[in-house]
């Protein structure tokens, strides 16, 4: 999803 | 994944190396928070459930962050199993006073009230970034009670103050290249995060000039 992107961060 | 991304976690990486390298040589962790490092632990196990989830073979990314996961989880506990059993003695306990219970509690109202979805999973991960934001301050803290500080010590929090710095540049490369702008969350607390370390570089840059030890007012 767009909103997501921190997500794939650690 | 970009260049500022990749360095603020190998930045990430080194100081975590330079932690275990100071408590293995000196055989001590004189002028090193627990308390900092039992915070972090606790961010690392409630943000990174997704590890439960997520095929770690999924993509490029999802391998690296796993790996990159299970490093932090494990030199976390690591470090917490050296400084509360191995060289315990030599553990400050008397400076390292920081009440971590009240920055739990507040990062606890925070998630319940910000958070992305209601569900246990998000309201966990918005804990863990509101938590990360304020880990570092009773190593600070530590510091600060106790005046001059050790070289390697101040290397560590140089590392993890540049981690933060680089996932700030990271956030702006990725607003402009995948227009991504629902990031409120994880972009304030990273900024907090990185000016709590502000005061921290000044003194650091000071010491480096005058080539001396560091030492906090």
């Amino acid at each position: 999803a767009q909103e997501e992107s921190a997500k794939d961060e650690l | 994944m970009n260049i500022f991304r990749l360095g603020g976690d190998m930045l990430h990486v080194v100081s975590i190396f330079l932690l275990l390298l100071k408590i293995q040589t000196s055989h001590s962790c004189a002028g090193l928070s627990l308390k900092t490092q039992i915070l972090y632990m606790v961010v690392f196990s409630t943000r990174y459930l997704d590890l439960f989830f997520t095929k770690p073979w999924h993509s490029a990314l999802t391998f690296y962050n796993t790996i990159m996961k299970i490093l932090f989880l494990s030199s976390s506990a690591y470090t917490i199993y050296l400084m509360q059993k191995r060289y315990k003695h030599t553990y400050d306990k008397v400076h390292d006073t920081f009440r971590i219970q009240y920055l739990i509690a507040a990062a606890a109202v925070l998630a319940l009230i910000f958070h992305l979805r209601l569900t246990v999973f998000e309201i966990l991960w918005a804990f863990s970034v509101f938590l990360e934001s304020v880990a570092i301050l009773p190593q600070l803290f530590l510091l600060q009670e106790t005046g001059e500080v050790e070289n390697i010590t101040s290397h560590y929090i140089f590392c993890l103050g540049g981690y933060r710095t680089l996932y700030i540049f990271n956030w702006v490369w990725r607003y402009f290249t995948e227009h991504r702008r629902n990031q409120w969350l994880a972009w304030g607390c990273g900024t907090v995060q990185t000016l709590i370390y502000a005061d921290f570089f000044y003194y650091y840059i000071l010491s480096r000039k005058q080539g001396k030890k560091l030492r906090l007012p």
